[in-house]
């Protein structure tokens, strides 16, 4: 996955995604695609939670899958899930679950949480920052005012770190792949560099949907685990999904 | 370039162009208001073919390994969903019963995301 917060001059908050899944689940030898990816393409839709007739939070979701990966809370803030790999991983926070230690939430349960109860990107940030999970993963939310863009790196008990956007020193985007970002990439897994490259070139004088849609639709950003391209702005409560393909010579991841 | 892993310079003009994209998902509404068993009911009228077909996928992956798997699924996932905090419990039972899918197969794809950091 890629998430970004980005900010333009003007101080509104874009945040986008590419959810990226189906590693190693079997690969189709005939198309040059991942199995489990293709099948999650059909799946994808937009959701539009509501309480008395009301929006209360916006998800694009796989159509079966109840917590939420990608989300916003119109107004107030917007939030994407991506995986973060570690050996103390998610099978272990599973087994210690079944086995009766309940204290932990599931990670997409706990976003669509933060969606339900939370009413501040403070507040949001504070939930997904101290609250027990299953599997370590990278929190990215965004809010609705200037400089509210933070990755906040969790294990399964506490907060790892949180890297916050400094729109006023130059930083006026957070981009998070699935390696922690204080650590470089592995040389065979590197979306960061790319997509850090094409964020910096376009520049936040031009930073809006278009500028970022063609950064997340640049390989290796884009390859053949990417399944969507969400697109939100909170301050209008606007979700844009694209659905993804990507031509042949592509990456597998 | 022609040798992995495939990068390129920084793509300009796609959006919102269809060349690597297949289109726009449906929007749907889920109706907090509604019982937790019912509220998936729309998505999945329209979608329950699909969420089939992508669990038989990894039910097939997964036999592929080891087809006692399979059946491990069955018997104890569908012991964890009522320990799930509410609404998720009543949720997947819904999806379950609207779709004709096992409940532990639709918490088998909910848990994805969870097992897969190892």
């Amino acid at each position: 996955c890629t998430s970004i917060v980005a900010q333009d001059v003007g101080g509104t908050l874009y945040h986008a995604r590419n959810l990226d899944f189906g590693l190693f689940m079997g690969w189709d030898t005939k198309n040059h695609t991942w199995l489990i990816a293709e099948y999650l393409h059909p799946l994808v839709v937009n959701l539009d939670f509501t309480r008395n007739g009301t929006t209360v939070y916006k998800t694009v979701n796989f159509a079966g899958y109840i917590g939420v990966l990608t989300g916003m809370k119109p107004g107030v803030f917007s939030l994407t899930l991506n995986e973060r790999f570690n050996v103390n991983g998610g099978y272990i926070g599973l087994i210690e679950w079944i086995l009766g230690y309940r204290k932990a939430h599931w990670t997409s349960f706990l976003t669509r949480d933060a969606l339900e109860k939370s009413n501040s990107y403070e507040e949001a940030v504070d939930m997904l920052s101290n609250t027990e999970i299953l599997a370590p993963v990278y929190y990215i939310v965004g809010g609705s005012k200037p400089g509210q863009g933070a990755i906040i790196t969790r294990d399964r008990q506490s907060l790892t770190n949180m890297y916050s956007m400094a729109p006023d020193k130059g930083m006026w985007y957070v981009l998070e792949t699935n390696y922690d970002n204080w650590t470089d990439p592995p040389f065979f897994d590197d979306r960061r560099t790319p997509g850090k490259k094409c964020l910096s070139g376009v520049g936040n004088k031009k930073v809006d949907f278009q500028t970022i849609y063609d950064v997340l639709s640049t390989k290796p950003v884009l390859n053949q685990l990417t399944t969507y391209t969400a697109l939100m702005q909170v301050n209008k409560g606007t979700l844009e999904t694209y659905i993804r393909h990507c031509p042949h010579p592509c990456w597998a991841w | 370039q022609d040798v992995p892993p495939y990068t390129e310079d920084c793509q300009h003009g796609m959006y919102p162009s269809k060349a690597r994209s297949t289109g726009v998902p449906p929007t749907f509404k889920i109706n907090l208001d509604l019982d937790p068993q019912i509220r998936w009911n729309e998505v999945m009228k329209h979608k329950g073919a699909n969420v089939k077909a992508m669990i038989d996928q990894v039910k097939k992956l997964i036999s592929d390994v080891s087809p006692q798997l399979v059946d491990l699924v069955n018997k104890y996932l569908p012991e964890i969903i009522e320990k799930l905090p509410a609404p998720y419990d009543a949720e997947i039972l819904g999806i379950s019963k609207a779709t004709g899918i096992e409940d532990g197969e639709i918490l088998l794809f909910n848990i994805f995301y969870e097992v897969f950091t190892m």
